[in-house]
């Protein structure tokens, strides 16, 4: 491998980027998704992360253009020159183009979106090319096998960790990359190792989101159903972190990353995504686990890591006294919640496979279920 | 004066090998001179650094595995230089 002289890098572990327009070969989702892949191979072996802005100047500046194009690099036409990025710094530096004169496909036929994205976004966090041939950052374009079996080289790997070192063991993703081909596979909703990205309630219905997917359980139809959530919403992100309802605002709020959505009905509200420190979290807190509105005193409490906060839903303010300890106010609540449901008076703590029952009246865990007993499993 | 076989003056590839040297490994503009030149060596050497850098056979010739590499689409960063 090789880095730019001067090994370039940025300063920062959380980076933004803005996809600034699109190709007309793909669907914008598609788009997306390819993007946010590219973007979690690098997340997967370093300690940097990324979240997406929708307007205004990101550190990764992502665009297609055809021939000049104001940078002094113009493309030039189909073949030849694919894209091309720079590296880590202000401005343009960090940007990535993508030359529209190919034709962008999500599998081997044409010019695969994800597999140029993850080589130029290589470029973007301070790669330069690297001479080996199984290397992502070898120049020439080849489609490898399939991008759902695509792994970095242990070369991409030693040379992305000589700027950023390794992903820290905590922090470890183990989200294998699923395929960018439009066939994913939808989650088992029976698997005993179930576990949930996030649940919310919407206007009477439950939503239970798993990767790319929700199910849905509505008071008419015992069988939930299964739908991928830009069937919904095609401008959210997938693999989310946490999800609540605020009854008194008749919007379900969508937190991924250091950003979050609001969604009432099927449409996501304009104005959004926002940075969740517009609620008060410190800059600290890069992501919200789960978060759960309790319709009694109109409060939502957000739960990170073995902390929560209280947000009052009426005052859009932060309540003063916050953090505090999970373990302090939900008695035997594991830390590191991935979702919390209330109904029947009870709060539900989703933790992997496991759900737990807390009264909090008796302030105590009342039952230990299965995560996916919603599903009737 | 032969060229060492490297690249004669009217090889069909050498204004494709030209800018590709240009672009990818900073090879200096004015390549008229130095195709030119009798001493094609920085030539030869170019040719070599970029084989050597593509895994392929530094014979410092444009042969057809050589083009072959050089006719695929890449990515638009150079591959040596700033």
């Amino acid at each position: 491998f090789t880095t730019f002289p001067g090994s370039p890098k940025w300063r920062k572990n959380h980076l933004t980027y803005r996809i600034v327009n699109y190709t007309p070969d793909l669907p914008k989702e598609s788009v997306d998704s390819a993007i946010e892949k590219a973007l979690k191979v690098w997340e997967e072996v370093t300690p940097l992360n990324f979240s997406r802005l929708s307007e205004g100047e990101a550190d990764i500046m992502i665009s297609f253009a055809v021939g000049e194009h104001g940078d002094f690099y113009p493309f030039d036409g189909p073949g030849q020159s694919l894209a091309h990025a720079y590296p880590p710094g202000p401005g343009f530096y960090g940007d990535a183009h993508f030359d529209e004169d190919e034709k962008w496909t999500l599998g081997p036929s044409g010019t695969n979106l994800f597999l140029v994205a993850a080589h130029e976004l290589g470029h973007s966090l301070g790669l330069f090319h690297s001479d080996n041939k199984e290397a992502l950052m070898y120049p020439v374009y080849r489609f490898s096998t399939n991008p759902a079996q695509f792994r970095l080289s242990q070369d991409d790997i030693n040379g992305i960790q000589s700027l950023y070192g390794p992903r820290p063991s905590s922090d470890a993703i183990v989200v294998p990359l699923s395929s960018v081909s439009p066939r994913p596979e939808t989650p088992v909703k029976c698997d005993p190792a179930l576990s949930f990205d996030a649940v919310s309630t919407l206007r009477g219905e439950l939503l239970l989101f798993k990767d790319r997917y929700f199910w849905r359980k509505t008071r008419w139809n015992s069988e939930p159903e299964v739908h991928l959530i830009s069937a919904f919403w095609p401008s959210l992100p997938s693999h989310l972190d946490a999800a609540y309802e605020a009854h008194n605002k008749d919007s379900v709020f969508i937190f991924k990353g250091s950003q979050f959505w609001a969604v009432r009905g099927n449409e996501v509200q304009a104005g959004y995504p926002k940075a969740i420190y517009t609620l008060g979290f410190p800059p600290a807190v890069r992501k919200i686990d789960a978060a759960v509105n309790d319709s009694n005193n109109k409060k939502t409490y957000f739960f990170v890591e073995d902390k929560y906060w209280r947000f009052n839903e009426k005052t859009n303010l932060m309540d003063k006294g916050f953090p505090r300890l999970i373990k302090d106010d939900f008695p035997g609540v594991e830390s590191r919640v991935d979702a919390v449901l209330q109904a029947f008076g009870f709060f539900y703590f989703f933790h992997g496979s496991s759900q737990f029952e807390f009264d909090p009246n008796a302030r105590m865990v009342t039952h230990t279920l299965k995560s996916n007993s919603w599903l009737l499993c | 004066y032969p060229l060492h076989g490297a690249v004669s003056k009217d090889h069909p590839s050498m204004e494709f090998a030209q800018q590709y040297l240009e672009k990818y490994y900073s090879f200096e503009k004015n390549v008229e001179q130095v195709f030119r030149r009798k001493d094609s060596s920085p030539v030869v050497k170019k040719i070599q650094e970029m084989q050597k850098f593509l895994g392929l056979e530094m014979t410092g010739k444009l042969d057809s595995s050589t083009m072959d590499v050089m006719l695929k689409p890449r990515c638009g960063v150079p591959d040596v230089g700033g």
